[in-house]
């Protein structure tokens, strides 16, 4: 018999002013994923319990997953999930997900409901609509404004997350 | 990005990963996240690994197999993740590119990153919730 445990993160990096404005949301956050997450685990398996973890921390906003997560050069959301069972190294994953913001529940589906490990784009839409997952809805007014601010950065090179997408990035717009 | 790894009462242990990737990314563009070994892994008997951070270098180091390897071959799993951390912040001298949480088969946590920001928590039958934000607290 083992002790059961859950743990969970939601993210790493450099430090931002924002962190302390959002400080309030992402520990209610926490504590609401480490709440489902071990009921998760007290009456189903461990990968009950990564899953409805995981998907309390998409369905918040204020991380970068789900339905708070990151919008790419063009704007859009698209979101990436893995999961993986140890007990016979089971494994789904879905990548370049736009229509549902619960990635890693389409991530499961894939592991349970398919004969493959991995699927992408328009592939993983298509499954994530027959599977009546719940469509993601517009990015956030907060994640529109930060894109706004990234691109001015971009505009006056001061982006450090880009070390050479500088000249194919320029190809994506028409100006 | 999000992530967690639990051990049950069976003793069987998972890990799940979910991103929305990188800031302005071009479009189409995959991480670490969805690969297995790289942002995510789990092997019963072994470990639960989730990664986070700068997705490209994670996934040319398969961080979280690299973690499972180290557990494999007798290293304690706290002792696992700060190995793999130190090692990339080494090879590709980069701060603020990776935090991990992994979970060994005896229900011991590995938390390690080279981050100023790593959000975490954990719950367990005998202690918690314990949540953090900043990875000196």
């Amino acid at each position: 018999m083992s002790k059961e445990v859950l743990v969970i993160h939601g993210g790493a990096g450099r430090y931002r002013q924002s962190l302390q404005e959002e400080r309030k949301e992402i520990e209610k956050t926490l504590r609401g994923a480490l709440e489902d997450g071990f009921k998760a685990l007290k009456s189903g398996s461990s990968l009950d319990a990564v899953e409805e973890a995981v998907k309390a921390m998409e369905a918040s906003g204020i991380l970068n997953a789900g339905k708070g997560a990151a919008l790419n050069l063009l704007g859009e959301q698209e979101r990436d999930a893995s999961v993986m069972f140890g007990k016979n190294l089971s494994f789904g994953a879905v990548a370049s997900v736009k229509y549902t913001w619960n990635a890693v529940t389409l991530a499961r589906r894939v592991m349970e409901k398919t004969d493959h490990v991995f699927l992408v784009g328009s592939g993983a839409d298509k499954l994530a609509e027959i599977l009546g997952l719940d469509p993601a809805g517009k990015p956030s007014n907060r994640l529109q404004e930060r894109y706004v601010e990234l691109i001015k950065m971009v505009g006056e090179k001061d982006y450090e997350l880009w070390r050479k997408n500088f000249e194919v990035a320029k190809h994506f717009f028409s100006d | 990005t999000v992530g967690a790894v639990a051990i049950d009462k069976e003793g069987n242990l998972s890990a799940a990963t979910s991103t929305g990737g990188l800031w302005l990314k071009l479009p189409g563009r995959v991480g670490d996240t969805p690969l297995p070994g790289a942002g995510v892994y789990a092997e019963n008997g072994v470990v639960a690994v989730s990664a986070t951070g700068i997705g490209e270098l994670i996934a040319r180091y398969l961080a979280s197999v690299k973690v499972a390897f180290k557990v494999k071959s007798g290293l304690i799993v706290e002792k696992a993740v700060e190995e793999v951390v130190g090692e990339i912040t080494k090879l590709f001298g980069q701060e603020n590119s990776i935090g991990l949480i992994a979970l060994d088969s005896h229900g011991r946590i590995g938390l390690a990153t080279n981050c100023e920001v790593f959000i975490r928590g954990f719950i367990s039958t005998e202690k918690g919730p314990m949540i953090a934000l900043l990875a000196n607290e």
